[in-house]
């Protein structure tokens, strides 16, 4: 250990084993943590070239190697990856915050999606194949021309009664899907988002369940173009893809139909709520806050040890070059970003929470608190992730020349970090969505819920 | 003027209040704007959109009050030895001093600050970082990232930088050999017929 990264440890005024365990779960959670740590990092099998000198193809194989044999091994785990929070630590771990192409939109979208607006029938068809990994799916929602816009999407879905059949149909190139992970030559199967026509009227969009390659030798289903979008700033272990689709056929079993369906003869039955269909973008956006909080802090902890490692200057001539974490412009740089993860930290742990007690009103048919959730998801969404954006940057201009450097870590961080800042709904979107529901508020006088009460108390 | 002698920067509720007055007045702000141009003859959308720059404020002051007030709430409502509750409660009013100070226009605009109290909080921030030092790399440990997670030289556990930057760099395509084939095929002849032209 270097003596001046110790000499920092030993004058803590804290006790450590208390805050590690208050940041990772409690007790029993971190114990566990760390033995998915210790299981995956012995095992030899998950060792592999370091990413910054390989090329994209290269990526791309090496992390499908290891996100199949995340697959492969997760069974062996037994009781110590019990539910999805577990094996998205177990996940982490393995791909090291890199795209898992069998997980990420499969677990992350599709069975969510399934799971919130498939009926009974439909998840016995999709979800436990999904689970078993005999289809793998992804959420096909963006297109080349509209992202954030929903009701902009072009994708049409037109139902017809003879047949008892949806066509669905990309009119034209901007309406091809764009940007879905693993889209473009890992998946099967896609939930694709379209405007549902029947009898000559648009119900706006919809979730349909497309197969999109043939089950016995990936080629793509007739009337379908799949492929890869190409290279991006970051994520390029990723084949994210696009998708054409050719008046393409599926039965009327295919629409996800929980929420609204359409009958035989073409009759719509509308939802209870109008925006159930888009519970899959929330419990993302709720996810993203947990992500930026935890990329400012793994941003701050590189900066921070390397600072408290790194000498620079003389304070006056003859004098040893003092730690730049001495400096109070080093400090004023990175503790504030410091004290920001913390505070992001507690705001995940409300946002998550918040999620799963909606969530779980929702499925009672309580939807009294969706908008607040929506609107919540929206604005932290956007305020944690513009904030980690340039927080990563700062911190990596703390680390002077070797920040540059691809070693120290942060240009990739900050590469894989930053499209949170405009994919699931880009932030100055959320901003206005959030402030939506607060004008609302203040111009109705009502109170709404208790995180806008304030605005309507006396000043 | 009446706020501001009640304004104690050690007393993380009255922080958490002036980032709710922000926000008050932010949100009150942008809705009032709508209600002009509403009777101006504009329909709602159009409003909305004529005064979206100071909804993304009024959003943006929102959420930060909601940041501010989870995070003191939190320490306080946490089962926290002294210790830890001390260097968290640190934490907390660094992160709302520190707001304050980069956003101290929009307070001063709300009339919650003054110029003198901007200048405060900006040396009470400085003051602050030295409180945060002895414990600022167990801070970041506490967070338990592996190496292998955090996949940086720099951010070493064992703080062993400049060893291993050295080991990294020799992994380079352009290390594999010591003299690169493209001397033969560029460099050496530009060499050459710089030598020639002086012959």
């Amino acid at each position: 250990i270097n003596p001046d990264i110790q000499k920092e440890r030993d004058t803590r005024t804290f006790d450590y084993e208390e805050l590690a365990m208050l940041l990772n779960g409690g007790k029993e959670e971190r114990e566990k943590r760390k033995k998915i740590v210790s299981i995956v990092e012995s095992d030899r099998d998950y060792d592999g070239p370091d990413p910054s000198f390989m090329s994209r193809m290269d990526r791309f194989e090496e992390w499908m190697r290891k996100s199949s044999l995340l697959v492969k091994k997760k069974e062996k785990l037994g009781e110590l990856v019990q539910d999805h929070k577990d094996f998205m630590f177990y996940n982490l771990n393995v791909t090291k915050k890199r795209p898992n192409v069998f997980f990420d939109l499969h677990y992350g979208m599709f069975v969510p999606t399934l799971m919130g607006q498939a009926t009974d029938e439909q998840r016995a068809k999709w979800l436990i194949p999904a689970i078993n990994h005999e289809i793998l799916g992804t959420y096909a929602q963006t297109e080349m021309g509209h992202g954030t816009f929903l009701r902009g999407l072009e994708t049409t879905a037109h139902y017809d009664p003879e047949t008892e059949e949806f066509e669905i149909h990309s009119p034209t190139i901007s309406s091809i899907k764009w940007w879905p992970g693993t889209l473009g030559k890992t998946c099967n199967h896609a939930i694709v988002m379209a405007q549902l026509y029947t009898r000559g009227v648009c119900h706006g969009i919809h979730a349909f369940m497309v197969q999109i390659r043939n089950m016995e030798d990936h080629t793509s289903m007739p009337g379908i173009t799949l492929g890869d979008i190409g290279p991006k700033f970051g994520y390029n272990e990723n084949d994210n893809g696009f998708l054409k689709l050719d008046h393409v056929r599926v039965p009327r079993d295919n629409m996800l139909m929980k929420h609204s369906q359409v009958l035989e003869d073409g009759t719509y039955v509308a939802a209870p709520r109008k925006n159930l269909t888009y519970g899959t973008m929330t419990m993302v956006r709720s996810f993203i806050v947990r992500d930026a909080a935890y990329a400012l802090a793994r941003a701050c902890t590189i900066a921070i040890r390397y600072s408290a490692v790194r000498r620079q200057s003389e304070l006056r001539p003859g004098e040893p070059e003092p730690q730049i974490l001495s400096y109070p412009t080093q400090q004023h740089k990175l503790f504030p970003l410091l004290a920001t993860s913390y505070a992001f930290f507690f705001a995940q742990l409300h946002m998550v929470e918040m999620y799963g007690s909606v969530n779980e009103a929702v499925g009672k048919g309580d939807y009294s608190n969706m908008q607040e959730l929506h609107s919540v998801s929206s604005g932290l969404k956007a305020f944690t992730t513009w904030t980690t954006n340039s927080g990563i940057e700062v911190c990596r201009m703390s680390c002077g020349g070797h920040g540059y450097s691809l070693a120290s870590g942060l240009p990739e961080l900050y590469t894989y970090f930053t499209p949170n800042c405009t994919y699931e709904g880009e932030n100055t979107v959320l901003m206005l969505q959030n402030a939506r529901y607060l004008i609302k508020c203040a111009r109705e006088g009502s109170n709404g819920a208790k995180s806008v009460a304030y605005i309507h108390q006396d000043a | 003027p009446q706020m501001r002698q009640y304004v104690d920067f050690n007393d993380l509720d009255t922080i958490c209040k002036l980032y709710e007055q922000r926000a008050r007045g932010l949100v009150k702000f942008a809705a009032n704007k709508v209600e002009e141009e509403v009777r101006n003859g504009e329909d709602l959308v159009g409003a909305l959109n004529k005064v979206s720059v100071h909804s993304v404020r009024a959003a943006n002051a929102h959420c930060h009050y909601f940041v501010v007030k989870n995070f003191v709430d939190e320490i306080k409502t946490l089962e926290l030895s002294p210790g830890l509750r001390s260097v968290l409660m640190d934490l907390a009013r660094l992160y709302a001093l520190d707001g304050l100070s980069k956003n101290s226009g929009e307070f001063m605009e709300e009339g919650l600050l003054s110029g003198k109290d901007v200048k405060q909080c900006h040396q009470l921030v400085v003051e602050l970082l030295p409180k945060i030092r002895p414990n600022a790399v167990s801070l970041v440990d506490s967070y338990e990232f592996s190496d292998k997670i955090l996949m940086s030289v720099l951010g070493r556990y064992d703080g062993n930088v400049y060893p291993n930057l050295l080991e990294w760099a020799m992994k380079s395509e352009l290390n594999k050999t010591d003299v690169i084939p493209a001397y033969e095929k560029h460099i050496r002849p530009l060499l050459k017929r710089h030598q020639m032209s002086k012959l």
